[in-house]
């Protein structure tokens, strides 16, 4: 029996346990629409609560019982040495991107996007402000980017696959205004990612990487 | 300590977008 | 040689990194203060933005070169396999409450506190909702700790440091109006892991571990 991923329908963060578990063969079945799960109804159940006291998602449930919240756990449970990062060095730089990606990028993406929503109240300064730090954090991953394909050693890692999921809302919401800050060296990583089978088992990301292509061939462009 | 403390960038809004996102996840869900 | 750990003094982001070599027995020098690291020049000069390209504390660099930047990932390359979880399931766990400290802890926790330490505008609505946020999270670890002594297995692990550490702020701040919500189960938890020696090797901890032992105190007197 395969093990359960609670979740809603084009949730970011889950999409980085599902990637995980396709590069680590993982079997993992996805709860996200009734009546296996509906988000806002489920999550509130006693039952659920009991394993997954926080109410959110998504949340991983494996066949022998075991219970897991927050998504990077999951991700970094279902996910095989290789991407974890085989060596000491590397499974501490794996983590170092995996918290970049949640303190330096996931704030000022959601202040910039959530608007574009309607999630959020629009505010002009707020979403000047977060464009400002999208900008400094994508120069910090472009910087790092120069002189590597990866974020950690020579493949791809947990790293990679939590910044291009914490940047997905990102390409999907303000892919026009990014491109104009955008880095060659970014678009270039997120678009050999995406290209990877393993991310295009996604219909999401079959959406990124026409647009990262697109993204990539404007700049090429742009430069020329 | 406190005045180093006031450089750290903290996301003070996160229960506020957490209970935003989840909302709007939720109207999305029916 | 021993490796130096960049941060400025009473940083609880350098205590998990401090606690955990504690734990490991690796060697660390702690820059912190003039003429070896001065928070707020040395992080910006190019040396170092080369290595730390965000410019934060807490930031490692090994005697071989190797750099780190995020506190989660420089605490989890010093710490020993205990530490870590020594099981799929238990490092998964410890990554679990790892997450759970920066996404469910620190954002109430630092709303609540910043303004007690005068380096952030007083907002009663907002310090309202955060004292909100924090007796939910508080109710989350309660009920996690009524049938456990340590947040992963049998033994102290790098979830309980990380807890422990982005509660500290709080203990030293708020500790009355926490005491009024406190949960036995909380007090006993940090007060057993202040009281390891490991932790009381900071005079920090000792501060904490006293006033612990004065909340675990005023809890069985107010239990009584």
């Amino acid at each position: 029996m395969a093990a359960t991923l609670y979740t809603y329908p084009e949730n970011w963060r889950a999409f980085k346990a599902q990637i995980a578990a396709q590069y680590s063969g993982a079997r993992l079945k996805i709860a996200s629409t009734s009546p296996a799960f509906t988000f806002g109804q489920s999550n509130r159940s006693p039952v659920f609560l009991s394993n997954f006291p926080l109410g959110k998602v998504p949340a991983y449930q494996g066949d022998d019982g075991f219970c897991l919240f927050e998504s990077n756990a999951i991700a970094h449970y279902l996910s095989n040495d290789a991407l974890r990062g085989s060596t000491p060095q590397a499974s501490a730089q794996v983590l170092q991107w995996v918290s970049f990606a949640d303190s330096e990028i996931i704030p000022p993406a959601s202040a910039w996007v959530f608007p574009t929503l309607g999630i959020m109240q629009f505010n002009k300064q707020a979403t000047e402000q977060a464009k400002e730090e999208v900008k400094r954090v994508l120069a910090v991953l472009n910087q790092h980017l120069n002189t590597r394909t990866f974020l950690v050693g020579e493949r791809v890692s947990l790293a990679d696959v939590t910044v291009v999921c914490s940047l997905l809302w990102l390409y999907k919401q303000v892919k026009k205004s990014l491109f104009y800050f955008f880095y060659p060296n970014r678009a270039r990583f997120a678009g050999c990612h995406v290209n990877l089978k393993q991310f295009l088992a996604f219909n999401n990301f079959s959406i990124l990487s026409e647009s990262i292509s697109v993204l990539l061939f404007k700049i090429v462009i742009s430069l020329a | 300590a406190a005045e180093c403390l006031a450089q750290e960038r903290i996301w003070f809004d996160k229960p506020r977008y957490d209970e935003a996102e989840r909302q709007f996840y939720e109207r999305m869900n029916g």
